[in-house]
């Protein structure tokens, strides 16, 4: 999957990707103040592309939320929603609102589930369907923070620890393997870092086809940029 | 005296190193990619170029900019929207317009930009067009014009057409002997590739000289194998498209009246012309078929009183009388089309004609009808009643001053199509060459079935005729995603009997046909889909009710939002850079009409579309997410 943290006070943005093991199960969002868990477990390609790389995407994300009650249990397939002891399932051919006293969903058929939790944390998460006799890939989701400002400062994950910002300077822009996109040096943490200028898309606007925003891409997972290494994310269960 | 040598002002201070045409082509869906990349060798900014040219039948649909590591990126908009935010940049003449009118076949974009010292520019542009079967081939066109030999010069294309690829032919108007070995194709069953890269010595025009020889048009056709019975029909990724032009169809007699202006305004080169093209369009009249001629100016002379067989005398006789038609008077072009269309139903009526054949009035004319009824929707609602759906139109528009729209408007209400007929040395090969396209019906209306509980968002899938040469395509969604297969049933009436086919279209397996290579195929047909039903939709909102036309604009400029296209209803807008003393200057891609290159040809190159705009960003508010990419 690949990582975009924007930055829109700098008017910039950072990238990353992160490539595991398919069925990988990795630590988005934490905040013990609130009690806000989001994970997401990742499923790889059908079979490997003739460029050899195997892509893995998120598939299946658990959300906790345990002041509150409520769990939510999203996958490719269908919609869990569990809240003070009672199950709800939707599916995502089903376009539906629901609004409680601690959480709002709004899913948009085959596209995105809106979630809203009171007080702290509003994302979507996206449906990206593909052609079931489609070679190579599969469904899968994208995970999109709407509004973090009431988390903790004590928020982290690989999401959540970019939720309050982050201090970085780029310099010494040089020519990259692809002219198209050059290549500088990013102070970060602490870290000299070789980072790359080029591009990911966000498909909240247009599902299909996304579109583009320049960002400053950290290679070999994030490494530097992320607190620890990003096996340092990964848990055991998705709740 | 001494001697002052100039210093050249044509120093090269621009480099262009790399130009790349890249062209796939799935199931007659051409994609395009053209790609610049030029480096600003000045010690002071300057404004670098780009121009292309691509065919009028394409759609952008996508333009980029990346400088020194910033992309700027086109967006499409509604044209009108987009018009009123852009108002104040419009009176402030702050804006260019990009797309102009280009010869006949196609269109140039254009854009600048300002370029600091010593930084490079890569220029994208994307397009997209469904190739139409013209005589039995398709055909990719590539204008190529790089002002100086280039680095990396490229024209690559890839053709997949899973029926399988009867030929493919290559040419260029600036191939020379020594040009031509490097053009390089490979054609398999299912697959061509077709690439042409000289090396920057091949392209100049002499040796050390900086002129280029690689300038013109590079040219590629091709046709497909064709399957008897159903046609061919391809799955992808849920949307489906039916290709259908059976081979070895007899076909269908026709009984055609030449309405052919004799006006004033015909006189000269256009007069000749048109009696040299007639004379060559009744050698190729069928003795099966019966025709007419009907000349007018403000008066109407008909060659003989009912329509004729073409038997070797009658052809011979009514040449004597095409070579005698001359130019004089007004143009009536109502009663002249009554007078035709009369002479069809009353020899239908006298059962003069073969029972099965087609009936067709071919309008040949240069002008604005003044003469008897000269409101344009008078006469397009005369011709309408008086054919009955029973007949069909074609027109044939002559040179810049001819009313356009309203021929095309009564073509289109009456089964048919009008073509514009471009002012040169070629006008009767192009008479021709329209006459042949439209002169062979092997199929009257032809209806193309599909379950209605498996499909849905179908494109037309009903046509009055199929032409020898041309193809049938419709192209829908199947509402069921796991449908592997269904059943698709053709209709149409042929010239001895009724032409009905039944069978199972299932979805062929990409992954055995282009083993390693299916990646690339997404969502072509989706795509196509979407093209075939903008362009329908386009036609649409151009006859009929009111409301209906209103309807199909509005459906059309969803779709082309949606899928960014950019049509006659949309604009591709593009922000460019701050200049210097802080002023920001957006670009437009527009899409012409016909009636705009019309225009565009009469005010002879110097038509610019002037429509302005301030880029409008709709963002997002800025998040932090993880997606697939």
């Amino acid at each position: 999957p690949h990582f975009m943290i924007e930055l829109p006070d700098r008017e910039d943005a950072l990238c990353f990707n992160i490539n595991d093991k398919p069925g990988t199960i990795f630590n988005l969002v934490r905040d013990p103040t609130s009690g806000i868990l989001v994970n997401g477990q990742t499923i790889g390609d059908k079979k490997t592309p003739p460029d050899g790389k195997i892509n893995t995407y998120f598939w299946r994300f658990g959300i906790v939320h345990k002041t509150l009650g409520v769990r939510l249990d999203v996958s490719t397939e269908d919609i869990w929603v569990l809240q003070d002891g009672k199950q709800v399932k939707l599916l995502w051919s089903d376009t539906a609102g629901l609004k409680g006293p601690n959480v709002d969903l709004l899913l948009t058929k085959d596209r995105s589930l809106t979630v809203t939790l009171r007080d702290s944390v509003k994302f979507v998460i996206l449906l990206h369907k593909v052609w079931k006799r489609h070679p190579y890939h599969r469904d899968y989701l994208g995970f999109y923070t709407l509004d973090s400002h009431l988390l903790s400062p004590s928020v982290h994950g690989l999401l959540g620890q970019f939720y309050h910002g982050i201090e970085y300077e780029v310099s010494d822009l040089r020519p990259g393997e692809v002219p198209e996109k050059p290549d500088a040096t990013m102070f970060v943490k602490g870290q000299e870092l070789n980072v790359t200028r080029g591009w990911q898309r966000d498909f909240r606007r247009d599902v299909k086809n996304g579109e583009n925003v320049p960002c400053w891409f950290i290679h070999s997972n994030g490494t530097g940029l992320l607190d620890g290494d990003f096996t340092d994310y990964i848990v055991s269960g998705l709740f | 005296a001494r001697s002052l040598q100039k210093r050249s002002t044509n120093e090269l201070t621009v480099e262009v190193y790399s130009v790349t045409v890249d062209c796939t082509v799935t199931s007659r869906f051409a994609h395009t990619v053209m790609t610049s990349k030029a480096l600003n060798r000045a010690n002071r900014s300057q404004e670098i170029f780009f121009e292309v040219e691509l065919p009028k039948t394409a759609f952008i649909t996508n333009f980029s900019m990346e400088i020194d590591g910033e992309v700027y990126v086109g967006e499409v908009k509604e044209k009108e929207k987009a018009k009123k935010q852009y108002e104040k940049a419009v009176s402030s003449g702050q804006t260019a317009g990009l797309v102009k009118a280009s010869g006949r076949k196609m269109e140039k974009f254009s854009v600048s930009v300002n370029i600091a010292a010593k930084s490079n520019v890569t220029f994208v542009l994307t397009y997209e067009e469904l190739l139409q079967r013209k005589l039995g081939q398709y055909e990719i066109l590539t204008r190529v014009k790089p002002k100086q030999p280039v680095q990396e010069f490229k024209i690559v294309t890839n053709i997949y057409e899973p029926q399988g690829i009867a030929f493919v032919n290559t040419h260029a108007n600036f191939l020379t002997n020594e040009l031509l070995p490097l053009v390089e194709k490979t054609v398999t069953d299912k697959k061509a590739h077709i690439s042409f890269s000289p090396t920057l010595e091949q392209q100049r025009k002499c040796q050390g000289c900086d002129e280029t020889i690689i300038e013109g048009d590079f040219i590629i056709k091709y046709d497909v194998n064709r399957a008897q019975g159903l046609g061919d029909i391809h799955i992808v990724n849920g949307y489906f498209v039916h290709f259908f032009a059976p081979p070895d169809l007899p076909r269908v007699p026709k009984n055609v009246v030449f309405v052919i202006d004799r006006s004033g305004s015909m006189s000269g080169h256009k007069m000749h012309q048109t009696r040299e093209a007639l004379q060559a369009i009744l050698k190729d009249l069928h003795e099966e078929d019966h025709f007419a001629l009907v000349a007018f100016d403000n008066s109407i002379e008909v060659w003989r009183e009912s329509l004729t067989k073409a038997t070797k005398e009658n052809l011979s006789e009514a040449s004597r009388y095409v070579s005698n038609i001359h130019s004089r008077g007004s143009t009536n072009i109502n009663d002249a089309m009554m007078r035709g269309v009369r002479m069809l139903i009353e020899d239908r009526e006298e059962k003069k004609l073969p029972e099965r054949s087609i009936d067709m009035i071919l309008l040949l004319t240069d002008g604005n009808p003044d003469g008897g009824k000269a409101s344009l929707p008078v006469i397009q609602k005369n011709v309408r009643t008086a054919t009955g759906g029973n007949m069909t139109v074609f027109c044939l528009g002559f040179g810049n001053d001819v009313d356009y729209p309203f021929l095309d408007v009564m073509s289109r209400e009456n089964k048919g199509l009008a073509r514009r007929i471009f002012e040169g040395s070629d006008a009767t090969v192009q008479l021709q060459g329209f006459y042949e396209e439209v002169s062979s019906p092997l199929l009257l209306e032809v209806d193309l079935r599909y379950p209605d509980n498996a499909v849905d968002f179908l494109t037309t899938n009903h046509f009055n005729q199929l032409f020898n040469g041309s193809e049938i395509v419709v192209a829908g969604r199947l509402t069921d995603n796991d449908l592997d297969n269904f059943l698709v049933e053709v209709y149409g009436q042929g010239f001895e009997e009724d032409f009905n086919v039944q069978g199972q279209a299932s979805a062929v397996d990409w992954d055995v046909i282009y083993p390693g290579e299916e990646y690339i195929f997404g969502d072509f047909t989706e795509r196509l889909w979407a093209y075939l039903t903008i362009q329908q939709l386009l036609d649409k909102s151009k006859t009929g009710a009111t409301d209906e036309k209103a309807n199909a604009t509005a459906k059309a400029l969803d779709m082309a939002l949606l899928y960014s296209f950019v049509t006659p209803l949309t604009s591709m807008v593009v922000t460019k850079p701050k200049t210097e003393d802080g002023t920001e200057s957006p670009l437009i891609a527009d899409k012409l009409t016909e009636e705009q290159r019309q225009l565009a040809e009469r005010m002879s190159h110097r038509y610019v579309p002037t429509r302005a705009h301030y880029p409008v960003m709709n963002y997002l508010p800025p998040t932090h997410f993880v997606d697939g990419d």
